[in-house]
């Protein structure tokens, strides 16, 4: 009997750890569920989401390509196998939530930031980015404002002035400047059943009887 | 220029990912 029951419920038990290991409930995490599943038919129909799925369905129409896209796919993908499970996809979406400490959104951020990985945003990553978004923005500087905004930039983060910025520097660097993870808070995220109401009605479970 | 470069960034479309949760 119980062996039988703990099998059935497999799959309902993912989704309840999940949500006690995120800031979503039971029912949030059915109804990514469903998103997850929605989103990983749309391009290769093998139930999982790879790279090409995840930067299309931030662009919708278009298949381009994007420095800041690609770099959440990575941070998302936490094993490196080049598909996000389901798991990494909860998690990492979880790190967006409003309630999510701003200690877990300080880290992602940095690791995004972190282009070759290698525990430093050096300035070169900086700049790169910066040109990255003024591509997309279909903006033009010149060199030296550039170098000028990255210059400072860094001379502003480094507080142990090796010319790069580590994981302390970053946090002091948002402690003085919060608005730099705005992008790490998705408002959505307090509400998937809400607005997906379908979801509700799919969901086998109410949170108040877990 | 007093921008911070990070705040640019952030900017970026790509983070943007209420267009996971678009609907068809």
């Amino acid at each position: 009997g119980c062996f039988c029951l703990k099998k059935s419920r497999h799959l309902l038990e993912t989704h309840d750890t999940l949500a006690s290991e995120t800031c979503f409930s039971v029912n949030d995490v059915e109804a990514l569920y469903i998103l997850y599943k929605r989103l990983s038919r749309s391009i290769i129909d093998d139930g999982l989401i790879h790279k090409e799925v995840f930067v299309q369905a931030l662009f919708s129409c278009s298949h381009r390509q994007n420095l800041f896209a690609d770099r959440l796919f990575d941070v998302f993908d936490v094993k490196r196998n080049g598909i996000i499970e389901f798991g990494e996809f909860v998690r990492s979406l979880s790190i967006f939530h409003p309630k999510a400490p701003q200690q877990d959104k300080i880290t992602f951020a940095f690791k995004v930031y972190d282009l070759k990985n290698t525990g430093y945003i050096e300035r070169d990553e900086v700049k790169d980015m910066v040109l990255a978004i003024l591509e997309e923005s279909k903006l033009t500087l010149a060199n030296d404002t550039i170098e000028a905004m990255v210059h400072k930039t860094i001379e502003e983060a480094d507080l142990n002035g090796d010319g790069r910025i580590d994981p302390k520097e970053w946090k002091e660097l948002v402690r003085r400047y919060p608005s730099l993870i705005n992008n790490m808070t998705l408002p959505y995220l307090e509400e998937v059943t809400v607005l997906f109401p379908c979801f509700v009605i799919t969901s086998k479970v109410r949170d108040s009887q877990l | 220029t007093c921008l911070n470069a990070f705040d640019i960034i952030s900017l970026s479309p790509g983070f943007d990912l209420s267009s996971l949760f678009e609907k068809d």
